[in-house]
This record gives C-alpha cells, sequence and structure tokens, in this order.
C-alpha cells in the first residue's frame, strides 16, 4: 500500500 | 501605503475561495509589482503559491514592501459582503495592523467599507527552485475537475499515469474502480478545449484525492489547468491569472 510523502521530502525548509 | 484596485471584486473572491478550503493562516506580501503569497496545509502535502501581478490590477500601488496576514476565514466573511461587479480596493498603510477593503458599485454611488483584523503569522517563505519536470499537461480545467470529482468518490487514491499519447487516471477503491483514459488533440475553434501534452519521461503517479479536490477549487479562476509530473519532485498543478498564477505543489503517495 502507498504512503502519503510529505513536502519536506522535496523541500529542505518545510 | 497599499492600494490595489480590482475591477471586480470576484476576481479576488475566486482567487481567495481557490485555496481557502486547504490553508487557513496566510501572509500576503505586497511589493511595488503585486502581491505572492505562499502557505502550506497543515499535513505539509500541499503547498500554494499564488502570485497577482500589478496588471491584474486596475490601480495598483505599493510604496514599501508590506505583510498582510491573514485569516482566510475571515477575509472570505468580508468578501462575500460586496457584490461580483463591484470594484474591490485593498488599501494598508506602512505598518498595518489592518486591512480596509473598500466595495464600490460605480452605477448606484454605493460605497461599502470593512476593516479586517491583520495577524502575525510566523511562516517561512519558501523559494521554490525550477524545478524538472517528465511530462507537462495543458487541459480544460472543467475536464480535470470532472474526472477528479468523480473518480475521487471511489477511492482516496487517484492515480495518474502518462506515456507517449495517453493520460490515465485511474481509481480503485472498495466499492469498484474506474478509469477515464484522454489523448491530446487540437480543438482548432475553441482552443481552450484542446489537451497538449509534452512527455520527456513516461510517469505513473498516485496522489491522495482529498488534496486534488482542493486543487481543482482553482478551476473557476481559468479555463485551462497546467499540470506538470515528476517522479523526483512534488507534481505542479497551475491555473493562470491574466497576470500571475495560482500554483499548487503536490507530494505523491510512495510504495513503502
Amino acid at each position: 500500500r502507498k504512503q502519503q510523502a510529505t513536502l519536506g521530502r522535496f523541500f529542505s525548509s518545510i | 501605503m497599499l492600494e490595489a484596485k480590482f475591477e471586480q471584486a470576484s476576481l479576488f473572491k475566486r482567487i481567495i475561495d481557490g485555496f481557502k478550503d486547504c490553508v487557513q493562516l496566510v501572509n500576503f506580501q505586497c511589493k511595488e509589482d503585486g502581491i505572492i503569497a505562499q502557505a502550506v496545509d497543515d499535513s505539509r502535502v500541499l503547498l500554494v503559491s499564488l502570485e497577482i501581478g500589478k496588471d491584474a490590477f486596475q490601480e495598483f500601488r505599493c510604496d514599501h514592501p508590506i505583510t498582510l496576514g491573514m485569516d482566510l476565514n475571515s477575509l472570505s466573511k468580508i468578501l462575500r459582503c460586496g457584490n461580483n461587479t463591484d470594484s474591490l480596493t485593498l488599501i494598508a498603510d506602512d505598518t498595518p495592523d489592518s486591512l480596509l477593503l473598500l466595495f464600490e458599485d460605480t452605477k448606484r454611488e454605493r460605497i461599502s467599507e470593512y476593516s479586517l483584523k491583520l495577524m502575525d503569522i510566523d511562516a517561512d517563505f519558501l523559494k521554490i527552485e525550477e524545478l524538472q519536470y517528465d511530462t507537462t499537461i495543458m487541459m480544460p480545467s472543467a475536464d480535470f475537475s470532472k474526472t477528479v470529482r468523480d473518480l475521487s468518490q471511489l477511492s482516496d487514491s487517484l492515480n495518474i499515469l502518462v506515456t507517449k499519447e495517453t493520460i490515465k487516471f485511474v481509481t480503485d477503491g472498495d466499492i469498484g474502480s474506474g478509469s477515464v483514459i484522454m489523448k491530446p488533440f487540437i480543438d482548432m475553434e475553441n482552443p481552450d478545449e484542446s489537451i497538449k501534452l509534452e512527455m520527456e519521461q513516461p510517469v505513473d503517479l498516485t496522489f491522495g484525492s482529498k488534496y486534488l479536490l482542493d486543487i481543482v477549487k482553482g478551476s473557476a479562476l481559468s479555463n485551462k489547468i497546467g499540470i506538470r509530473l515528476s517522479s523526483e519532485a512534488p507534481a505542479l498543478f497551475q491555473f493562470d491569472l491574466t497576470s500571475g498564477f495560482l500554483q499548487f505543489f503536490l507530494a505523491p503517495k510512495f510504495s513503502d
């Protein structure tokens, strides 16, 4: 099952 | 001093309605070339980025950079008080405690004036670098909105797959499954009805339905939506204004 990623994975400052 | 006049209040209403359901507290940064705002939803999955260029206003003047921290629920209560065809002027001094909203119905010489208390909102402003995308889609926002609303009924996830000539939206839930397949085409008579696809790499991405349902609320701003997808970056959904845009950056779902 897929898990929701957060933006912190892509933008270091979030 | 800020004085920003929308020819029609409906434009600012549609902008705010386009993202008020996913973020609540937002800093609007006013500068000489327009107003920008950015906010992340509570779950840190969706980032909203707004730019209203000065050309989107009938008149625009901002002598010094000002930050207006607003609660969008409160702002929208006031925006509902004006008529769509009224002009709307936002007025603030250089160190404002409140924002003045002036609705004017020039035909009837009626003026309504509201003041919104501002807030100190502690939020970082993120400099978003130009990201690399594998696929760019331009399509009618109404088509995207209907597809998202229809398929979201079946599952809390929606899968977007793009190959060379096909855009496929797929959902699979407890009550059943569904898919909508679209192909790029050019509508010569109604260019806004066209679907354009530029693909460098095929993509297969899964998104939370609830976030897509928030994003399609921006559809009132533009007949078209730009969708940029990459397996290495958050998806970008963009509605263009006559000057500026409303962008949503959405983190996908991943297999563990």
